[in-house]
């Protein structure tokens, strides 16, 4: 359960300050499937992170199932993000010197797996979004959307209860970027995931359940019409 | 004019060959408007890379306005890819440390403009792709779609005869997206500037007159039936 009120991020640049998020207040129910929409630069990228415990805001709140987010100490703050957040970083934000499947396993460090455990756990990962066969690649040894699926297995890997995406299938075709969608939707059904996606894809958005518009830092249209 | 012939793009990794490229021929007349399309992982940036004068074949031709590239010297190469090809990367490629406008005025350092000149330049071609009052912005202090963006402005700024754009709407919303196609066409129509570029959205793709489908390193679709 999600609850945001009033937030806002403010960024000061010499003498301009530029209001990225400018009051946002709104409420995501277990289980939802949203998509957050919006123009290049409307501030979806700055709320997910808010979301996804990446970055603080300048004032408001955040609470998730029930815990001010804001009180909690750093270390209190991580291993919340290690446990039950998945987050796709919109630039994947991959560590360059790793290979792919070290990459899918870092957030499996600290959960008592062994090293057997947590390979295993990545190689079913990595094939499930269909990259078997490139674990040992590196980055620059990966195709655009290769990179992209191995963030998105990175986020899985840890069976977490909330998946945050900016824009997972950014650089991926559109039957790739199916198979990724319909990952999210059945760990949403089966297991009951809570997935929050920015998207500009209006087909991407239609797996959806709702749709939030975001224009200047603020929510301007949240449509729950959608069908997912 | 753009003619390749036989082209093969092999990486080596461990024991194992990878065909990136497994035989691509084919020309492109000047003035053309191209979508390259495929599957994630199907060599559409190893070729692009290749056009690009980024990145040398294996084996096979590649013949730019009649010259043989790969006979071409790393300086005569260099100064090619600086006067007549502007090309945006998948992954932008902006330096890290340097402001949004010095990115952009980075193609011109060399062709005998003055400071003056090349910042004028910079600021009416980030301008023109939406981003007047982000110059002074560094990479990490704008938002994907706007570091895109930039790619795209530093890619246009050097006036090139040819433009080589690796998704170039990738993560720029529908609206964004269609302001930077038409700039591309506008450049197309008015000054006969070649465009290649690599997209996965079929409403993208239809802004060019032709499409190349790639599938595992070579084209296995060239359809010439487009509208523009
Ligand atoms: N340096 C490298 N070493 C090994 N393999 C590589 C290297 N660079 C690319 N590859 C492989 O070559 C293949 C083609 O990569 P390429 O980047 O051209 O694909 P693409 O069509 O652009 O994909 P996408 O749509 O995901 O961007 C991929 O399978 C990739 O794993
Ligand atoms: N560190 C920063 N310093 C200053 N301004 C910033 C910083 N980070 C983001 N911004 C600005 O905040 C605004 C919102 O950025 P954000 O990344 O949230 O947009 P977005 O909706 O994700 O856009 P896109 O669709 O292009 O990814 C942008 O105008 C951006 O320039
Ligand atoms: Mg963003
Ligand atoms: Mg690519």
């Amino acid at each position: 359960m999600i609850e945001v009120r009033d937030l806002v991020k403010v960024y000061s640049l010499g003498d301009t300050e530029l209001r990225a998020l400018d009051g946002v207040s709104l409420t995501v129910g277990d289980g939802e499937f949203v998509a957050v929409m919006g123009a290049s630069g409307s501030g979806k990228s700055t709320f997910m992170n808010m979301l996804g415990c990446l970055d603080r805001p300048t004032s408001g709140e955040y609470l998730l199932d029930g815990v001010a987010v804001g009180g909690l100490s750093k270390d209190r703050l991580a291993e919340l993000r290690n446990r039950t957040i998945g987050f796709v970083f919109q630039g994947f934000n991959l560590l360059a010197r790793t290979s792919a499947i070290e990459n899918v396993e870092l957030p499996m460090l600290y959960n008592g797996m062994s090293a057997g455990q947590r390979r295993e756990k990545a190689m079913a990962t990595l094939a499930e979004v269909g990259l078997e066969g490139r674990e040992h690649h590196f980055p620059n040894q990966l195709s655009g959307g290769q990179q992209q699926r191995v963030a998105i297995a990175r986020a899985l890997v840890n069976s977490p209860s909330l998946i945050f995406a900016d824009e997972p299938t950014g650089n991926l075709d559109t039957k790739t970027g199916g198979e990724i969608m319909r990952i999210f939707c059945r760990l949403n059904e089966d297991k009951g995931i809570t997935v929050v996606l920015v998207t500009h894809e209006l087909d991407i958005a239609g797996y959806a359940r709702r749709r939030i518009h975001f224009r200047d830092g603020r929510v301007v249209e949240d449509d729950r019409s959608g069908g997912g």
